[in-house]
């Protein structure tokens, strides 16, 4: 196993054991800033692990960045291990990570839905959903990214157990979700959730549930135009951007508008680049590039959420 | 490992609604066959679709009989997972 994160490759994909080693290594490595928490159980009964950056201070308002809930999206934990490592490497020279880490905590789950993901590594590539099973229902597995309260069982989800948008049996079933919903109620003070999907050079906040625009509409609008731009100075990777469910589809049960409706003003979900010839199948070689657009997008969302309390 | 030899990746454009629902329906006429890896959403944007082998006969028949003008985005899945996974190993080696 690797001994130390100056030996792991950023620019590959890894097993989620390699990932969940890195992880207890950059912990350890970076002891003054980052810590572990492990959050749950996955189904499986698989560690559900966030990684905590934070320089001191209690309770201080946070920001939440999750990576790969849909399993397959290999490049969502690439982008969310490399985002790591920059944060820890930016602080103190940054000015936008120094503001935000002098004054915020940053809280990171790399691996949202761990089952789906080691799934995807043994048996089945092209894994999207957790693999949760049921008495007397044939097929495995919730779409975690339907199973949240808001919209819950609306369009855009499905309520066959075979569908790869299956919504699950209720709203929060599934221990990934709860996980993280448990995590986020008790800790009382997130102002920016950022879930990142792949694919398809996308950045939206809610609502997915409903056409009807959130009362913050402009703000997130003209955010997400600010941030669509500074991803786009890094290597010419035009997304689009605006509601979910006026920009891609609608869809029901989403973690945004679960976030949104918790009162996390501040919430968007990226769907990363594949230059439309690769789908979740990203070459490794386009992981960094991947993800150096993607952290000026969340700079640009971390510094206004810094600079806009509330 | 499960095995995506010769299964492809259609790109399919719809012009209008009405396609769009026709992809749609294909969740329906072929269950679990077709994998959206983008649904049917909007006109504007693409929908992506992972055919296994098997059904590519039928699909591309299916898109063909009702106008729907599609695109090989990958030709062999199984090709690019064979690349990822010698990448992976080399990386670790």
């Amino acid at each position: 196993l690797e001994r130390s994160t100056s030996s792991f490759s950023y620019s590959s994909y890894h097993t989620l054991e390699e990932i969940y080693t890195w992880i207890d290594n950059f912990a350890t490595e970076h002891s003054d800033i980052a810590s572990k928490i492990r959050i749950g159980y996955s189904f499986e009964n698989r560690s559900i692990l966030v990684l905590k950056f934070s320089t001191g201070g209690s309770q201080r308002p946070a920001i939440w960045i999750d990576t790969g809930i849909h399993a397959r999206e290999w490049i969502t934990h690439a982008t969310g291990i490399w985002t790591a490592r920059k944060i820890v490497n930016e602080y103190g020279k940054d000015r936008i990570v120094t503001n935000v880490l002098n004054a915020m905590d940053i809280f990171m789950e790399i691996v949202s839905n761990p089952d789906g993901f080691a799934f995807t590594h043994s048996m089945n590539r092209l894994w999207r959903k957790n693999k949760s099973s049921r008495p007397g229902i044939f097929c495995i597995g919730v779409d975690l990214n339907r199973n949240w309260k808001s919209g819950f069982g609306g369009n855009g989800s499905n309520n066959s157990p075979c569908s790869e948008t299956y919504h699950g049996p209720s709203p929060q079933s599934e221990p990934e979700v709860a996980a993280i919903v448990d995590f986020i109620t008790a800790h009382g003070n997130i102002k920016a959730l950022i879930s990142i999907h792949s694919y398809s050079q996308m950045l939206m906040y809610p609502y997915g549930h409903t056409l009807e625009p959130v009362s913050d509409q402009e703000e997130l609008y003209s955010l997400a135009k600010n941030a669509v731009q500074a991803l786009y100075e890094v290597h010419g990777m035009e997304y689009i951007f605006g509601s979910i469910s006026t920009t891609l589809y609608v869809a029901s049960g989403i973690t945004v508008d679960w976030a949104y409706d918790s009162g996390i003003k501040y919430s968007f979900s990226f769907e990363l680049r594949d230059t439309g010839r690769y789908g979740f199948l990203l070459p490794a070689a386009q992981i960094v590039p991947t993800a150096q657009e993607t952290w000026l997008a969340i700079q640009t969302i971390m510094e206004h959420t810094l600079n806009h309390p509330y | 490992q499960m095995n995506f030899t010769g299964d492809q990746v259609l790109r399919v454009l719809a012009k209008n609604e009405k396609q769009l629902s026709l992809l749609r329906d294909l969740e329906g006429l072929k269950p679990q066959k077709v994998d959206f890896w983008r649904g049917p959403a909007r006109p504007s944007l693409p929908v992506d679709m992972r055919v296994p082998f098997s059904e590519l006969k039928d699909i591309k028949a299916y898109l063909e009989s009702h106008g729907l003008a599609y695109s090989i985005m990958i030709k062999d899945i199984q090709v690019l997972l064979d690349e990822e996974r010698e990448a992976m190993a080399k990386s670790r080696r």
